[in-house]
């Protein structure tokens, strides 16, 4: 489950902008 | 230049292509009790950015069946509420027959992104968070 979440985190994160 | 904030009260996309307006913005709907809504949307952007190749296949499976099971199967949450059932059973049946579509999420993103800008973003540009904030 802890991989499944850090799976979920990595997704949500790579789709999130840039700092500018 | 235009103040950061005065752009997120343009357009929700303007809000969610800023890191401190994401974050002001979660704020409130963790007040409210919905911040899923936002992870749902990330997270059906980020699959959606994942390329199909044989190398990540598994991945994209996993990662597919992590955001049906945490999101969009009936528990009772607040995105699982507000999908349409044939956008449910559209996306449990790409999961089941195991054809990951990197587009499997857009109808069910789509649904929630027309909650948030018919709700949950006009509460946010009217919370004491944002005015305060501003």
């Amino acid at each position: 489950i802890d991989s499944e979440d850090d799976l979920l985190q990595e997704c949500i994160s790579s789709a999130m902008p840039k700092k500018k | 230049p235009t103040p950061p904030y005065l752009k997120w009260a343009e357009s929700l996309h303007s809000l969610l292509d800023d890191q401190d307006g994401i974050s002001l913005f979660r704020m409130f709907l963790q007040q409210e009790d919905c911040a899923d809504l936002l992870d749902f949307w990330f997270a059906c952007s980020g699959f959606r950015k994942l390329e199909p190749c044989d190398a990540n296949e598994e991945k994209r499976l996993k990662l597919a069946k992590a955001i049906y099971r945490k999101y969009v199967l009936a528990g009772g949450g607040i995105v699982a509420r507000q999908i349409k059932p044939a956008t449910k059973s559209f996306i449990k049946d790409c999961i089941v027959r195991q054809q990951v579509d990197p587009a499997m999420f857009d109808q069910a993103q789509t649904e929630i992104q027309a909650l948030m800008e018919d709700n949950t973003y006009p509460l946010f540009l009217k919370s004491d968070i944002y005015l305060e904030y501003t």
